[in-house]
């Protein structure tokens, strides 16, 4: 992990997504990252098992984004026993769109010379976030009106100790825009816009009172289910 | 922050938020 830092987008370790007991020796962790406007998912195949493994391969089933690989995975060379390589697989989001539960996994086919394998895994939704997602402020607020109260979420952030200055350009990092920012009775109201890669918008206030480290997050979509991502998105982002 | 006379709507929003 940490290589987001270069980038300001926050960049999970790699985790466990294919055991090798289940993939005749191939093990395959990964991660998700967005720099520079472009999504990757970062690999490490490592093969555990006693023979020589090659002629690599990754398919993704269809999903709530389209996420797609947008080049085929390269591994050059075959892969010795113990022997791991690390790969940066570029993605796009013009694939084909089928809603998923939940609504960021991710099923993907990776074959080798020994077999096909099948593994399933979540990605964090603040890869999705576009960098035009500062909205026009009139339009936010005209927005922010049309949407029903019955529509909005609301989260709790705990124990993040941060102001809303740091909070602000943490989040502005990861292209969460701060649009406007009031002080009312002491507590910091931060109002903010994010964009997704298939167009949806998200509204967000975010409450910060001095003194006490849980905010208040209340978000505002046309389509609300992907909020509870968008909070574990924000919690992701401020507490790393 | 920009000067395009909706400063004092994201006032009114904010107040309203926070006494309904």
């Amino acid at each position: 992990g940490g290589v987001g830092a270069l980038s300001g987008s926050y960049v999970a370790p790699k985790a466990v997504w294919l055991p090798a007991m289940k993939a005749k020796g191939l093990e395959i962790s990964g991660t998700f990252s967005r720099q520079a406007g472009s999504i990757s998912m970062d690999l490490s195949l490592t093969n555990k098992a006693l023979q020589v493994m090659s002629d690599f391969a990754i398919q993704f089933n269809r999903n709530s984004f389209g996420l797609a690989p947008a080049a085929p995975l390269q591994i050059n060379a075959p892969l010795g026993p113990n022997q791991t390589v690390d790969i940066s697989l570029p993605l796009n989001t013009i694939g084909s769109v089928m809603k998923m539960d939940p609504l960021n996994n991710l099923q993907v086919a990776v074959k080798n010379n020994i077999d096909v394998f099948y593994f399933s895994t979540v990605y964090p939704l603040h890869v999705l976030f576009v960098d035009d997602g500062k909205m026009e402020r009139q339009m936010f607020l005209a927005t922010w009106k049309d949407i029903p109260n019955e529509n909005e979420a609301q989260f709790q952030i705990k124990d993040c100790p941060l102001g809303a200055e740091a909070v602000s350009s943490k989040l502005q990092g990861s292209h969460v825009f701060t649009i406007a920012k009031r002080n009312v009775e002491g507590q910091d109201m931060l109002y903010q816009s994010l964009k997704l890669t298939n167009g949806i918008w998200v509204l967000a206030e975010l409450r910060i009172q001095p003194g006490n480290p849980s905010f208040t997050l209340s978000l505002k979509c046309r389509a609300p289910e992907v909020c509870p991502h968008v909070y574990q998105a924000y919690e992701t982002i401020l507490k790393n | 922050e920009m000067d395009d006379g909706l400063d004092e709507a994201f006032s009114r929003l904010a107040q309203a938020r926070t006494n309904p």
